[in-house]
Parts: C-alpha cells; sequence; structure tokens
C-alpha cells in the first residue's frame, strides 16, 4: 500500500510537470 | 528535463469527461475525444479503460487485454508505458495493475 502511496505521489507529480 | 518555471499557475489540461459513463461495453469508435491530451487513440482507449475502473488496486494487464480485443499486447504495453511517463496512471500492487492520476 505504500508502494502504491508513493507510485501514486509520483505520478502525479510528473503530471504536474506536465501541464504546467 | 525542463525544469518548470513554478508560479504559472494550474492551466491544466481540461480532461473531457465523457458522458458515456454507463456504457462500459463499447469500443470507441474514434471519434472527437479520441484526440484529447495529444495522445493516440490507442493510448486514450487504455486511459479511458484504466479511468473507468474504480477498484483500489486499478485495472489489471489481463483484463485491460481482454477489453481491448483486437489490440496489439505491446501496443497496450507501450500506451501503458507511456502514459505511466506522463504521470496519467501510475502502478498499484504490482506492474500489472494500474489506475489513473485523476480518478479521485
Amino acid at each position: 500500500l505504500e508502494r502504491i502511496q508513493r507510485n501514486k505521489a509520483a505520478a502525479l507529480q510528473k503530471l504536474a510537470a506536465r501541464h504546467v | 528535463n525542463a525544469q518548470s518555471t513554478p508560479g504559472g499557475g494550474g492551466t491544466s489540461v481540461a480532461l473531457s469527461t465523457p458522458a458515456r459513463a454507463g456504457n462500459t461495453g463499447g469500443s470507441f469508435t474514434g471519434g472527437v475525444d479520441a484526440q484529447t491530451n495529444g495522445l493516440t487513440p490507442h493510448q486514450n482507449q487504455v486511459l479511458f479503460l484504466i479511468k473507468s475502473c474504480k477498484g483500489s488496486e486499478g485495472m489489471g494487464f489481463e483484463e485491460l487485454k481482454a477489453r481491448l480485443q483486437g489490440m496489439n499486447v505491446n501496443t497496450i504495453k507501450q500506451a501503458l508505458d507511456f502514459l505511466s511517463n506522463e504521470g496519467h496512471i501510475y502502478s498499484t500492487v504490482d506492474d500489472d495493475h494500474y489506475k489513473s492520476t485523476d480518478g479521485d
């Protein structure tokens, strides 16, 4: 579960970085 | 690679939520919303399916494959790869399960 949260956080960061 | 300059505010891409949420069976017949976000139709199809899955584990690769009959397995994998690189999806319990970032 911790892994899921981490992956999600990483993905959200990527997404944010793409859409500045 | 590109450093993002902060402070621009969030002009995020408006992800169109198709109004066909109840329609689970159908195959995408091209159309306008297959071209949103600059994704290929295949990538969009994969993303759409993953979005439509509300389970905590997301959608498994086997299920994706089953729902995307006719789509090459490698194509699906490439789409998954691309989408996770872009941050649209992330893997959950294992590398075969994916969930969408803008689901919740």
